[in-house]
This record gives structure tokens, sequence and C-alpha cells, in this order.
């Protein structure tokens, strides 16, 4: 029997927002 | 006509290190570009996307967070060396919308729009119950301390006649029992002894003045204390240090910088 192979990667999400440097107003 | 095909784009991490030299170039590019009121320092890159460029080179989209500092744009303190507005001082935040482009590894600023906004007042008041509170430029009790405390700056000054170039900022404490305001002024060729019409002086170029003053009202009359550090060559002598004045502004740190 064939295992079938892990789909393919999600697309990686971009982290955003950043990093916060300071603080939120 | 077929419209041009989108170039092709990504999606970037908002902390990737390009992302981040491009959004540095944006916040050098806002402060040398506007000529009132203060420095603003990089706080959050909040989205990124970045287009191909024909021929060459990448276009960085970006939405940007930024913050003020207390340095005034035209003091020539390095950003890095330039204090962030604390929330219980009332703090301001920029937002901007820039486009940097990226060619042969330099960020050039293609635009940028950015619009300012004061912490709300109930913010501040989250923070500290009896702070003072940012106050319009134009109210009346800005506009008399300013007067009072240029008044009493030429009164102690010895070498030049001082003029008003900008009110950066004010501040009214609860009640209105005191007023705290920040502004720019600029020597001119007149001594300050025979000002008979302030109009007739000419402002000395490339010099200016930041000055930081309380007027505190009290029964009977009212004190005004300031303090000013003069940028450029201007002569100084050094004034007496009024007592009790609000926050003064540090010793001299950049060329050119004199309290007085």
């Amino acid at each position: 029997p064939v295992i079938p192979g892990p789909g393919p990667a999600a697309p990686a999400i971009p982290l955003c927002p950043g990093r916060l440097r300071h603080f939120k107003i | 006509a077929r419209s041009p095909l989108p170039s092709p784009v990504r999606d970037p991490n908002c902390d990737d290190p390009d992302v981040e030299q491009a959004a540095l170039a944006a916040v050098q590019y806002v402060n040398s570009n506007h000529r009132h009121g203060y420095k603003y320092t990089l706080n959050q890159i909040d989205k990124v996307r970045v287009y191909q460029r024909r021929p060459a080179g990448e276009v960085y989209s970006m939405e940007i967070d930024l913050l003020e500092t207390t340095c005034h744009v035209l003091d020539p303190t390095p950003l890095e060396n330039c204090t962030v507005r604390q929330l219980i001082e009332h703090a301001v935040e920029g937002d901007c919308d820039v486009s940097v482009l990226k060619l042969d590894n330099q960020f050039v600023v293609l635009n940028a729009k950015c619009e300012s906004s004061p912490d709300s007042a109930e913010d501040v008041r989250k923070v500290c119950l009896d702070c003072a509170l940012l106050a319009p430029l134009n109210d009346t009790k800005v506009l008399h301390a300013v007067d009072a405390a240029l008044a009493a700056f030429n009164a102690q000054n010895h070498t030049s006649y001082f003029k008003l170039l900008e009110i950066s900022r004010a501040q009214l404490a609860p009640l209105h029992s005191s007023v705290y305001v920040e502004f720019v002024v600029v020597p001119t060729d007149c001594s300050p002894k025979d000002v008979a019409d302030p109009a007739v002086c000419n402002l000395l170029a490339d010099q200016y003045g930041f000055c930081k003053a309380t007027l505190t009202e009290k029964v009977g009359g009212e004190d005004v204390a300031a303090s000013c550090t003069v940028f450029g060559t201007a002569p100084v002598v050094p004034g007496p240090q009024p007592d009790g004045v609000g926050p003064t502004v540090g010793p001299t740190v950049a060329a050119g910088r004199h309290p007085v």
C-alpha cells in the first residue's frame, strides 16, 4: 500500500504586524 | 489593450531585516521632510507587500506606526538619542503609508503619507489621573504663557533679542492651574535692550532656540520659568537658570547646542 505523503506545505503566513518597539497607543 | 500584468508580489515578515531597513529609511525621510513639531521614531511595522519593479529593483509598500519623540525637528540631536514621549506626557503617534524602492541594496523613499494623532485623554487618565493634557496651540492661556515666557527669556538674555517662530506643544494642568509650553525662537540682530519695534529686527539665519516653560497662576499674579537651548552658533551668554522651571533641557549633547 502507498502511504500518501504530507500535502503541500501550507503557505507561510507573513508575520505582521511586527514587534512593538515601545508601546501601543 | 491588455492592462499590464501586475508585477509579482511577495509578502515578507514585518520584522525581516530588509523590511526594517526600508522602514527606517522611511522614518528618516519623514523626519527630514517636516519643519514643524517633533522627530518621530519607529514603533511598529504594521503591513508590508513587496512588488517587483521593472526593469530592476523592488518596491516595499508599507504601513508603519511611529511615536513622537521629545526632540524638535530642528534639534541636531541624533534620533537614536531622542527620548520617546511617554504615555503620561500625552503621547502622539504617527501612521504612515510609505513606498520604498530597494535598488542595488539602497533604499529610496518614493512617497510617504502620514497622519499624527495624540493619545485620547481617557487613555492618559488611565495611566495618570492628574497629568497635564495636550491643549490647542491657539488656546488663549497657551498664547499668554508663551508671550510671558519669551518676555522673561529676553529679559534675562543679554546678547540677542529672540522672536517666536513656532509654538510646538502645550499642556494644561488639571484645573488649569499651570500651563506647560514648548516653543521655538529665533535670535535677531537686535539687542534685547534697544527693541522699540520688534518688526525691524532681522532673524539670524539657521539659528534656533528650543524653549520649555511653565506658567503657574498664584494668588495675585503668576510665576513663569523658561529655559531655552540654542542650536547653532548664536552668541550665548548663559543666563541665570530660573529655578522651578519645568523639565529643563539637558546639557549640551550635540555640537552647537547651548542651554541658556
